[in-house]
């Protein structure tokens, strides 16, 4: 574990504990896209297919219990959730989700590292993490006005990622064979996805406004 | 590489 990684987790479980407290302290999940809440728990439940065959550390079986329960704790708030559910802006989140579904299953039948459920699943869970952000990117340039919380949600979301980036490169030069290309190229495009999102970001924190991305 | 050392990462 390198300090990359470590500070990849940390902001990726801080986005979770903030979207969290969002809906928590504000019981309204107004500029969350379900989507991509729904796509991200599917993204968890594919990746961490072993949490129950291999034991790796406390650490990693801990954090994926974390992300697994987080997620679907998040999607049943805005599903189910008597106050919550009627903040939800249904009519605003309607990126056809679906087809980054299905387009990430197509992507991991064709390229994977072996044929088995494991691996497709895991190619799967890299690809669509890769565009699970979209819908709510798209949710926030519709948004007129974006909350506080939600802005540092996606900034910390975002983040993460380009941590592990840092993490790969850092282990591609200190173990032999580290050879990632999955991960390698779905993360520089989930990353990539943000940069825009980072920019509007960074200005409306330094000229002291509210986040607004262009339409 | 053996897969569990493969997918050490979350």
């Amino acid at each position: 574990m390198n300090v990359f990684r470590f500070a990849g987790d940390m902001t990726h479980l801080f986005s979770v504990l903030v979207l969290l407290l969002k809906i928590y302290a504000t019981k309204s999940c107004s500029g969350i896209s379900l989507k991509t809440q729904e796509l991200y728990a599917l993204v968890f439940l594919t990746r961490y297919l072993d949490l129950l065959t291999d034991f790796i550390s406390l650490y990693n079986t801990v954090m994926k219990l974390v992300f697994i329960s987080s997620s679907l704790a998040i999607v049943w708030c805005m599903r189910a959730h008597p106050v919550v559910r009627r903040t939800y802006d249904k009519d605003q989140d309607t990126f056809r989700h679906y087809t980054l579904v299905a387009g990430s299953l197509v992507l991991a039948l064709l390229f994977h590292d072996r044929f088995t459920i494991r691996e497709v699943c895991w190619a799967f869970s890299i690809y669509l993490e890769a565009v699970a952000i979209l819908p709510q990117l798209v949710l926030l340039q519709r948004s007129r006005n974006v909350d506080n919380l939600t802005g540092q949600y996606v900034f910390f979301l975002g983040a993460y990622r380009a941590f592990y980036i840092l993490n790969w490169i850092y282990r591609y030069f200190t173990e032999q064979h580290f050879s990632r290309w999955i991960p390698w190229i779905a993360g520089l495009v989930q990353t990539g996805l943000y940069a825009d999102f980072f920019y509007y970001y960074y200005l409306s924190w330094k000229n002291n406004v509210k986040l607004q991305l262009p339409a | 590489l053996s897969a569990v050392t493969k997918h050490d990462e979350l």
